[in-house]
């Protein structure tokens, strides 16, 4: 299963997490 | 003459020797080549065709039906352990770690996590709504979003026409200045998929405060979403059966997508009870989609549960 988001984000929006990368619920995504 | 014997003689002494080596050279710049390329390496036309005939969907469900079955007490320690070995399911975490607890298969994959055991991070805008890995990001230019590095599909074909947009009395001509309307000049598209493991959290949380005003449920097919897949299908998220919602957020269009696969074809939403996914499609057109608009108030929080992926 997989879950797929796409959203509006200013300009300046910053990915914390790579791909290959193992998160876990809550943990910061990113940064604006 | 005799240099003509000499020669033929070097010849069959030597050509072997040389087609070998030949031979040799070829075989190790084609393995080099099938590394390098390994990653753009996808499914032509032919084979998503000859994967899409196989019977997924049963398959499914017949998983499903064998995952719901009761299973005698004695024996869960015994089965449950095996599927917690096999995927290294953190049992620590788990609210009840006693195996005997869970009747089914199905309810031991949905198993609820302690209390306290996941921090949502207060300062972060955007966390993560599941366990799992990333399996790539980024921003998605000119309507498309890259499924794995080279290999892009189109953003309409994965939402579906932007009819949400009519609904919340919102200008709409057409899906690009749909497209255009959702994105202003200081604000961009991203996306973000997350994969979630046999032996994950199968449960999902918002990965935002936002304010759904829009479901879709596309009946699509139930491909494995394994990276390997994911790699090698061009279109994977656009093809199988998902559950997306849309709405708004502090920065403007925000979607949630629920995809569903082979092994974990049902998703749940504790909100949508008239929800109905893994359903025998019939001779229906396995691409098409039902729509629910949302009332306002269904707010999801940061870190709210939303739902979860079912077994079949």
């Amino acid at each position: 299963s997989t879950i797929v988001l796409l959203f509006e984000a200013p300009v300046g929006f910053e990915f914390k997490v790579k791909p290959g990368q193992k998160i876990k619920v809550g943990q910061c995504l990113g940064h604006i | 003459g005799n240099a003509l014997l000499r020669w033929t003689g070097f010849l069959l002494k030597w050509a072997p020797v040389g087609i070998c080596v030949f031979g040799a050279i070829e075989w190790q710049l084609n393995k080099q080549n099938c590394i390098k390329n390994r990653t753009l390496h996808t499914a032509t036309q032919f084979q998503s065709k000859i994967y899409s005939l196989l019977p997924l969907r049963l398959i499914s469900r017949c998983w499903g039906w064998l995952a719901s079955c009761y299973v005698p007490e004695s024996v869960r320690p015994f089965i449950f352990g095996l599927y917690a070995n096999t995927f290294k399911v953190n049992l620590g975490e788990a609210l009840y770690p006693d195996l005997k607890h869970y009747k089914t298969l199905a309810e031991f994959f949905t198993r609820p996590l302690r209390d306290g055991v996941r921090t949502i991070d207060a300062d972060a805008p955007l966390i993560s709504p599941a366990d799992g890995k990333i399996l790539h990001l980024g921003k998605a230019c000119r309507s498309l979003i890259e499924q794995v590095k080279g290999v892009n599909y189109n953003i309409a074909d994965f939402l579906g026409p932007t009819t949400w947009l009519r609904e919340s009395k919102q200008n709409s001509n057409n899906d690009m200045n749909a497209l255009k309307y959702a994105t202003n000049d200081s604000t961009i598209l991203y996306h973000c998929v997350i994969y979630l493991a046999p032996g994950d959290y199968h449960r999902f949380h918002s990965p935002a405060n936002f304010d759904p005003l829009f479901r879709r449920h596309f009946t699509g097919d139930l491909f494995s979403v394994s990276p390997r897949i994911a790699t090698w299908l061009p279109g994977l998220f656009c093809l199988n059966e998902r559950v997306l919602y849309v709405g708004e957020w502090e920065h403007g269009f925000f979607s949630f997508t629920a995809v569903g696969a082979t092994n974990v074809g049902s998703v749940q939403i504790f909100m949508d009870a008239e929800l109905k996914t893994n359903q025998w499609v019939g001779f229906k057109n396995p691409r098409s989609f039902y729509d629910l608009t949302i009332d306002h108030g269904n707010f999801f929080k940061k870190g709210d549960l939303i739902g979860q992926f079912n077994m079949g």
